[in-house]
């Protein structure tokens, strides 16, 4: 997340004016730290925590992607809980929560508008 | 930017 942070801040040249004169033509576009995040959601019990965390899910649906299948997966795993009794997971409310509430404050963000 | 995947996570959410 912080890797993303960082790298969209060159979207936003008007916000150093003493760094850029124009637009960089130098633009590169960030699909990495989307798979860092689809990495780090294969931790279901850290993604559970993380995304229970309304200060960090505000980070990450307030964020542009590149690729947002990363955040789709970390999402998708993180909000899901699997208990060792059953095969399949369930929906693992306390981040799920968090998430829509998140996505809500996040609209315009989330429909790349 | 647009976020399909995104979008269709938090749909089924929703759901």
């Amino acid at each position: 997340l912080t890797v993303q942070e960082r790298s969209s801040e060159q979207y936003r040249p008007d916000t150093f004016p003493w760094v850029f004169d124009s637009a960089p033509d130098d633009i590169v576009e960030n699909t990495g730290s989307g798979g860092l995040l689809s990495g780090a959601g294969r931790n279901q019990d850290t993604a559970n925590d993380l995304l229970s965390d309304s200060d960090f899910t505000d980070r990450l649906l307030g964020r542009q992607w590149g690729d947002s299948a990363g955040v789709a997966d970390f999402v998708g795993r993180g909000t899901t809980h699997r208990p060792p009794e059953l095969d399949n997971g369930v929906v693992y409310g306390p981040a799920r929560d968090a998430v829509l509430a998140a996505a809500d404050d996040h609209e315009d963000q989330v429909a790349g508008s | 930017v647009d976020h399909p995947e995104l979008r269709d996570v938090l749909d089924g959410l929703r759901d």
